[in-house]
């Protein structure tokens, strides 16, 4: 999950 | 998603939108680096890799494809296009490819925060799209009139940018456990690229006259 939020910038 | 994070995303978009239309209008692409376009091509297909594993949200996904879509629209009509491929500043777009795309696929190979291929082509990227802009800019130092839609598309780009970092620092204030190091670092040399071209614009602008860069 933490992985993923990091990852949710263009 | 904040606010800055919004406003950076519609700034970027928009300073596409702006390229497309200028060349679709003028059937003119006069003062447009192609290195630039291309570098950006390869900053996103590398990081939108995950399109393919990870769905993040429809808004992602969709400004994913709109981002690809586009640079792929403008580097098909700067190189095919019948009557836009001819206006190409072949001879003024001289940066070197690999002056940028080599040692950002060294720095990501060594600098990363998990040494799989996804994540050194996504932190590849980072550091690409950094520099990917300088083709461009020494472009329009080398164009005598630099025509406002293309000065705008660069103004625009760099809006984007700071808008990401304020974007960070509202992120870091909010959310507890938000660091992304390599992202800040790289983001802050990208942004500190355009404050030259900043600077000249404003001038410009501030002083009613038409763009020009000191070589």
């Amino acid at each position: 999950k933490e992985e993923a939020e990091e990852k949710d910038e263009l | 998603m904040n606010i800055f994070r919004l406003a950076g995303d519609m700034t970027h978009l928009l300073s596409i939108i702006v390229l497309l239309l200028k060349m679709n209008a003028t059937r003119s692409c006069r003062g447009v680096s192609l290195k630039t376009q291309e570098l950006y091509a390869v900053v996103f297909v590398c990081r939108y890799l995950d399109l393919f594993t990870n769905f993040i949200s429809l808004y992602n996904t969709v400004m994913k494809l709109i981002f690809l879509a586009s640079t792929f629209t403008i580097i098909y009509w700067m190189r095919f296009h019948k009557v836009i491929r001819v206006t190409y500043d072949r001879e003024q777009d001289t940066f070197r490819y690999q002056f940028l795309v080599l040692p950002c696929l060294v720095l990501a190979m060594v600098l990363n925060s998990e040494f799989t291929v996804m994540e050194v082509l996504w932190t590849f990227s980072i550091y690409l799209e950094a520099v990917a802009i300088l083709p461009q800019l020494v472009l329009l130092q080398r164009t005598n009139n630099i025509d406002n839609l293309t000065g705008n598309y660069v103004f625009l780009l760099g809006s984007y940018r700071a808008l990401y970092i304020l974007n960070w620092i509202y992120r870091f204030m909010t959310e507890p456990n938000y660091r992304q190091y390599l992202v800040w670092i790289s983001g802050i040399v990208q942004t500190i690229v355009y404050i030259d071209f900043f600077y000249y614009y404003i001038k410009s602008w501030r002083n009613n006259e038409k763009l020009s860069l000191p070589a």
